[in-house]
């Protein structure tokens, strides 16, 4: 995956924090302090349409073959996350006890184009 | 169309960045509180002292790191399953009422844990602070509510002879386990001393010393139907 810098439009990841004391969570949320998020941003033209990101199968293989004969009627190819880990969290529940969890798939760590 | 309208982050960019921003924030808040189950996030009326949490997390690696040594131990249920959520508890204990033989304890746990997840373990830690000599006999007795939720029955009750001051465990997740499938979420803990020479628990319990109950859940997996 590429991380985006400067201007280029093209399928990268954007990095995106979110500190707990900014949002008033720092109370409830016991650790840690902040959330690397991280999101997607930029275009997949048709030339990088699949990749990185897509291993390569008989799906590619026809996919090329919309490209090369009807690059019009190809859909959208979308910049989403290829790769992702879970957020581990400390927390209070309402009943004031204390819960250690790991969410799955919360932080991106690599983007890719469909 | 315009390129990539079909695209999940479709026209974020174009927007103005503190509009990003808030969107963004929104979106990080929503994606929490649903992965956890909450309708909101908690308000914390009482948040436990730090004394407290940090005896119960080192109680709790202590007693992990006995089973991981003794060589008996069955295989450990806790080893993490891929893929599905797994929860560690600590729930504090609350006053209840008290005589001077008995003191009773609540063990509160949420209706969005007890709803969508399963206990594996769970195991109750008490500390005894000896009021004397010679060994204190003390029952343990493990309440629930009857289905009527009118009148408590016992659950389970365990004698113990307390000799010395220390930490005790008490392995009590069946009787969670049974709490939750009745769709209860408290678990009252009744501890009585034979004679008023005063409770091996009360003596000294300080702030560090309270009982709390450690429990290990996964996230229930819903059935998929595998469509072929």
């Amino acid at each position: 995956g590429i991380d985006c810098s400067g201007d280029s439009g093209m399928c990268c990841r954007k990095e995106f924090f979110i500190d707990f004391k900014e949002i008033g969570w720092e109370d409830w949320i016991i650790q840690p302090r902040g959330y690397h998020m991280n999101y997607c941003a930029g275009l997949c033209p048709l030339h990088m349409a699949g990749i990185p990101g897509l291993a390569s199968s008989f799906h590619t293989a026809v996919l090329n073959l919309i490209k090369a004969n009807n690059a019009d009627a190809a859909v959208d190819s979308c910049c989403v996350p290829t790769q992702r880990r879970p957020l581990s969290l400390l927390y209070y529940d309402r009943d004031s006890n204390i819960v250690k969890t790991d969410i799955p798939d919360m932080i991106v760590d690599a983007c890719g184009c469909t | 169309a315009p390129k990539g309208l079909w695209c999940p982050a479709y026209g974020l960019a174009a927007l103005a960045p503190t509009m990003q921003r808030n969107i963004l924030i929104a979106s990080a808040k929503q994606s929490i509180l649903s992965k956890l189950h909450l309708p909101d996030r908690p308000n914390i009326t009482q948040p436990t002292s730090r004394g407290a949490l940090l005896t119960a997390l080192r109680r709790m690696r202590m007693q992990h790191m006995d089973k991981a040594v003794s060589p008996e131990m069955p295989h450990d249920s806790s080893i993490p399953h891929l893929g599905v959520q797994e929860y560690e508890i600590l729930s504090f204990a609350e006053s209840g009422s008290s005589t001077s033989r008995s003191t009773r304890l609540h063990f509160h746990f949420t209706q969005e844990l007890a709803g969508s997840t399963e206990i594996l373990q769970a195991t109750l830690y008490l500390f005894w602070a000896i009021p004397g000599p010679g060994t204190h006999p003390v029952t343990v007795r493990l309440l629930q509510p009857d289905p009527m939720g009118l009148n408590m029955t016992v659950a389970s009750e365990t004698r113990l002879e307390v000799q010395r001051a220390g930490w005790v465990t008490l392995d009590v997740g069946q009787a969670v386990r049974s709490l939750f499938g009745q769709g209860s979420q408290k678990l009252t803990v009744e501890l009585e001393v034979v004679e008023d020479r005063g409770s091996p628990l009360l003596a000294g319990h300080s702030d560090s010393h309270w009982p709390f109950v450690a429990a290990q859940a996964r996230a229930r997996t819903s059935h998929r139907v595998q469509r072929r």
